[in-house]
């Protein structure tokens, strides 16, 4: 199946 | 300099243990909005922030943004003994050896003071930029009581073994959630309800289309901080991170963001 994304995927380093 | 206090520690305390079994460390960062506590496990499909903001607080005092890791279970333990209506007051400067102080103080007599003082960490992985998504962008909202939520993840917790999985999903009147285990599958199912007279009582759903999405059960039970909201948002879409949100006040909240797994 697809590779699990993750959450910084979404959310970038501050 | 950093100083911070609250009249009442019941909140932090309550914050501080809420998250203290799930997360080891998290990462504090204060600056002039407010206080905002990020921490997020190894399994990288989930973030929790909490962001308590300056008009919480009785007295903040924030003069340079500081940007503090902390061992977020030695917290929970070394506070478990102080006392709800004890005044906390966090202080940390920037010249002082990299550590925050937390002291707790007996409000009637103050003849009895304790100074927790914690060495900062590095923490890896945080603080991260979180974008403010609008609800536009999701599938569907559903706000209910969390004091419905809770004992719904307890329940989906029945099937508990480490890799149960979750189903939301949300049709036009209901939302719906199924745990499937080894040993079987729960669905519980919720029908939206209106009672005007208790606006905090209701199931109310938002949906622009449906959604069906899959989480690991043992993420959804991280969302138990429901002890500190009495309404939990979840916001649902196939594209962003489900958000569980749960506003403590009008002032702060706590926000889990969750990946949902690929079916």
């Amino acid at each position: 199946g697809r590779k699990q994304s993750t959450i910084t995927n979404y959310f970038v380093r501050s | 300099m950093l100083e911070l206090r609250l009249v009442q520690a019941t909140l932090f305390k309550n914050v501080v243990e809420a998250l203290g079994d799930l997360f080891s460390t998290a990462h504090f960062n204060s600056s002039r909005t407010g206080l905002e506590l990020q921490a997020k496990d190894n399994s990288r499909v989930t973030l929790i922030m909490l962001l308590l903001r300056a008009e919480a607080f009785d007295h903040y005092l924030c003069d340079r943004g500081l940007s503090m890791g902390l061992n977020l279970a030695g917290m929970a333990k070394a506070f478990c003994c102080t006392n709800n209506d004890d005044i906390i007051t966090i202080k940390a400067e920037e010249d002082w050896s990299d550590t925050v102080t937390f002291t707790f103080e007996s409000p009637e007599d103050g003849d009895e003071i304790s100074y927790f003082h914690f060495d900062f960490m590095v923490i890896n992985g945080v603080p991260l930029e979180i974008p403010e998504y609008p609800e536009s962008e999701y599938q569907a909202i559903v706000r209910m009581p969390s004091a419905k939520f809770m004992p719904i993840c307890n329940k989906l917790s029945s099937f508990g073994d480490r890799d149960t999985v979750v189903i939301i999903s949300v049709d036009k009147e209901s939302v719906d959630f199924l745990s499937r285990g080894k040993t079987g599958t729960l669905t519980i199912f919720c029908r939206e309800t209106q009672t005007v007279d208790k606006p905090k009582e209701p199931t109310l759903i938002e949906m622009k289309e449906k959604v069906s999405l899959m989480f690991d059960l043992r993420y959804m039970n991280s969302s138990k901080a429901s002890t500190l909201s009495d309404q939990v948002t979840i916001s649902l879409s196939s594209k962003l991170p489900a958000v569980f949100e749960y506003k403590i006040t009008e002032m702060s909240c706590i926000r889990y963001y969750m990946l949902p797994r690929n079916e």
